[in-house]
């Protein structure tokens, strides 16, 4: 995450590191005892499980704690080198004990709205600034939800996002996911102080550049097959 | 003839009777200090597990979904109205937190499952516990506002820390760590 600060313990009890041969690669979010939810690209060129390991806690190593991955489903419609469908499911091979540090995130109805301008927040490891430096402990950062439109003018996106995508951070740069971060969430929360899965970290321009804003994959427009592969 | 043996008694010099009469009445007062202040004075925090009947609600299968509409609406007026009587009460100082936990729809009625967080001496606990019910009660009992309440449905009962932790945490996207507002 550029532009954002160390999260405290127990902040993000949602955050899972998703690591290929022990090494970070992506993020993804806790929705269930055994599920998880990240981003289909990070699951480039190796999809057998068995080279996957997920953890949970501020700290990427040691891990506070850490399960091995069943099962690996991507979306349908996913296709290696496009943005649409970024989106994954992981299933561990055993449930999660849910502690004050590692619990679920809510998932949002199909049919809720998350207006542009809402303040939500990107934590993640990745890295400080594209191709920089990779923190210790977990980084969050606030941003505002920008609109579509406003996304795709042409000095930004041009047309690029489709409306199973949404955009956060600040159209003047600086606060945004960056390498490292894809998978992770973006959270929204609601009145009650409940957190809700609004969106995964999915592309942009490099990070926390002007006029190129984080591109997330909406949950909303995917909930229904989220229901379809989980059962939740 | 047998002289018996004079003893002859050494007493103590007076400072050192000082000393000694000094040294026990400190001891006493250490340990009757501590007894007062964790008996009387330092606040425990106690979680209570409570429920009661939400009336007239026609039934409705996602008032049981935690991430419905419909129990988010109904969760936050209750939650509202919880803060409120808690705060406009008498132990509004022992009042920390509170939170509906789950809705459980049934014909015509929404039972409420809550959690609560108080602190209070430890001597004063059961009395603590009288209060929050008796709050609990003259809330459920006003009726202003949309909402009927049966106050003879309330049920309430003191859970261990670890109980309250399970409770909150097998529920979606709390925290037991709150960071710093962030703007909507």
């Amino acid at each position: 995450v550029k532009g954002g600060s160390n999260a405290l313990e127990g902040e993000w009890p949602w955050q899972a590191s998703l690591k290929k041969n022990g090494q970070h690669r992506c993020g993804a979010s806790l929705i269930s005892e055994r599920y998880l939810v990240t981003a289909a690209h990070c699951f480039r060129m190796a999809q057998n499980p068995k080279n996957y390991t997920v953890s949970f806690g501020t700290k990427v190593s040691p891990p506070y704690m850490q399960h091995y991955v069943q099962q690996i489903i991507i979306h349908e419609d996913y296709i290696q080198g496009e943005h649409h469908d970024d989106i994954a499911i992981i299933l561990l091979t055993e449930k999660v004990i849910f502690k004050n540090d590692v619990h679920r995130v809510c998932l949002p109805e199909a049919t809720q709205i998350f207006l542009p301008g809402e303040g939500v927040v990107v934590t993640g490891w990745g890295a400080f600034s594209y191709n920089g430096k990779y923190p210790v402990l977990l980084q969050k950062a606030p941003v505002k939800i920008i609109d579509t439109n406003t996304c795709n003018s042409r000095e930004a996106y041009d047309g690029l996002v489709q409306d199973t995508m949404l955009c956060a951070g600040y159209m003047e740069g600086n606060i945004d996911a960056c390498q490292g971060d894809s998978g992770g969430p973006l959270v929204y929360p609601n009145s009650r102080n409940i957190w809700y899965l609004v969106g995964i970290v999915s592309w942009g321009v490099e990070c926390g550049k002007v006029n190129k804003p984080g591109v997330y994959v909406r949950v909303t427009a995917y909930r229904n097959w989220i229901a379809s592969k989980t059962g939740i | 003839m047998y002289r018996p043996v004079t003893t002859s008694r050494t007493s103590l010099p007076l400072w050192m009777i000082a000393l000694i009469v000094f040294g026990v009445l400190a001891i006493l007062g250490v340990t009757i200090g501590l007894l007062v202040h964790f008996l009387a004075v330092e606040n425990t925090t106690y979680n209570y597990r409570g429920s009661f009947k939400v009336l007239n609600i026609p039934y409705n299968r996602n008032y049981e979904r935690e991430t419905s509409p419909e129990n988010n609406y109904l969760s936050e007026i209750l939650e509202t109205k919880i803060a409120d009587a808690f705060h406009s009460s008498s132990i509004y100082r022992q009042y920390i937190n509170s939170q509906v936990i789950t809705l459980v729809p049934e014909n015509n009625s929404v039972t409420a499952h809550i959690w609560l967080l108080f602190k209070a001496p430890r001597s004063t606990k059961e009395n603590t516990r009288r209060r929050i019910e008796s709050v609990l009660h003259q809330m459920l009992s006003n009726h202003s506002g949309s909402l009927t309440t049966d106050p003879n449905s309330l049920r309430l009962m003191e859970i261990s820390k670890a109980d309250a932790e399970k409770i909150i945490n097998s529920r979606c996207g709390r925290r037991a760590r709150m960071s710093a507002t962030y703007d909507r």
